[in-house]
């Protein structure tokens, strides 16, 4: 198996700003 | 929501130059390994705990905090190719705007890849969030 499991994450330096 | 625990041995950090990226998570738990390695020194045991807020990190043996790193500040998360029982992910420092990998050793290749999946569960959470927030 050379599958890597890799995720980015969609919220990555998004402000928490309300 | 409420957040997973896991129970992982903490292996190490290294600085990278980019926040993603299938070959530089590599190159980095490879360096993070090697070192681990070389120093001979007994892993630190940590419980790990995912929530879409974030990742919560203790010392297993004081349950003493040791950090608490916000779902903004991680860029990525990765089970390791050549290192099957790796789980890493990189995270931009509270204190400046360095990238940092961070690994962690699993008991096995399975539960590197659930951590991974769990992390990857909780950037779609927070995502969802995000854009309800908005």
């Amino acid at each position: 198996n050379t599958n890597t499991i890799h995720f980015d994450n969609p919220v990555y330096q998004k402000t928490t700003e309300d | 929501l409420e957040g997973m625990t896991f129970q992982l041995k903490y292996l190490g950090v290294t600085m990278v130059e980019q926040p993603k990226g299938e070959e530089l998570s590599a190159a980095a738990v490879k360096r993070i390994v090697a070192t681990a390695k070389a120093s001979g020194k007994k892993l630190q045991k940590v419980s790990l705990t995912v929530s879409p807020r974030g990742i919560i990190l203790y010392d297993s043996a004081s349950n003493q905090l040791i950090e608490n790193i916000s779902i903004y500040r991680i860029s990525y998360c990765t089970a390791d190719k050549m290192h099957d029982k790796v789980f890493a992910y990189i995270v931009q420092s509270q204190h400046n705007e360095t990238l940092e990998c961070h690994a962690f050793l699993c008991s096995k290749r399975k539960m590197a890849q659930a951590v991974t999946l769990t992390v990857a569960q909780a950037f779609k959470v927070a995502f969802e969030f995000w854009q309800a927030a908005k």
